[in-house]
């Protein structure tokens, strides 16, 4: 595993996000639902809490944009670069962006939104992109069953260099 | 038959130019190898780039070879994460 330069971190556990806006690829339930469950991921194995909020500015501030959407960081249309997410920080930092122009969806036939998220969510944490190859922190996008999903040996020790264990393992 | 077909360049010339664009975003290609499409022309700058191939396929756990091969050029085609892998 690696951490951004410097290893940047939250200093608290209680972390809020906010949706933003919603892909018209699925349904606003399934949106939640996938982001819940890639937030979760991260939650079990550390003690960091996080809390969904509907107004005001939360610590990770979610959207789905096309092309350049406001950051100096612009998506580059269908495939290629799928999303991408600020290391922790005020502000922009733990942002987290999905490139609109991907299809997302809940199974295989395009591009797995919880699988991008709980990536995303690694970024927005402090964790920088890992060598491994089975690792969840690997840059490139390799679909798995959701249902067989867990965090790699790898993914698991960088989180927890940042964090610590949870205290209910 | 010694002489490349003009689709053969044509390709070669895309595969550069989809490396530099990739180089420059996920491994922070610096200013100086800017317009590498140019300078591969001219033979100048190879070995920066060459480096930053190593980097990268070193990273991706590929032969280190510095050049753009299928198996480069094959992670270089494939969706991922927009943050950098040599973190800024």
């Amino acid at each position: 595993y690696n951490h951004f330069p410097g290893t940047i971190k939250w200093k608290k556990n209680k972390i809020t996000y906010r949706i933003l806006n919603y892909t018209p690829d699925l349904s606003s339930t399934d949106v939640d639902t996938a982001i819940r469950k890639a937030f979760k991921i991260w939650s079990d194995i550390t003690p960091l809490k996080f809390r969904r909020i509907l107004n005001g500015e939360a610590d990770i501030m979610i959207s789905f944009g096309a092309r350049e959407h406001g950051d100096n960081y612009p998506f580059d249309g269908a495939d290629g670069i799928l999303a991408h997410a600020f290391p922790p920080a005020a502000g922009i930092g733990g942002d987290t962006h999905f490139d609109e122009d991907e299809t997302w969806t809940m199974g295989s036939n395009g591009y797995n939104l919880f699988l991008v998220a709980a990536h995303e969510f690694g970024h927005a944490l402090g964790l920088a992109h890992s060598r491994d190859p089975g690792a969840l922190m690997f840059p490139s996008y390799t679909f798995i069953k959701t249902k067989y999903f867990r965090l790699s040996q790898d993914d698991v020790n960088g989180i927890q260099a940042l964090y610590g264990r949870s205290k209910s393992i | 038959s010694a002489v490349p077909r003009l689709s053969e360049i044509e390709k070669n010339e895309e595969d550069w130019q989809l490396a530099e664009a990739y180089l420059n975003r996920f491994y922070k290609l610096e200013d100086g190898s800017a317009g590498f499409a140019s300078k591969i022309r001219n033979y100048v700058s190879k070995s920066s780039l060459s480096n930053k191939i190593k980097k990268m396929q070193e990273f991706f756990g590929l032969e280190i070879t510095g050049n753009l091969d299928s198996a480069t050029m094959g992670i270089m085609e494939k969706p991922r994460c927009g943050v950098p892998d040599v973190a800024e």
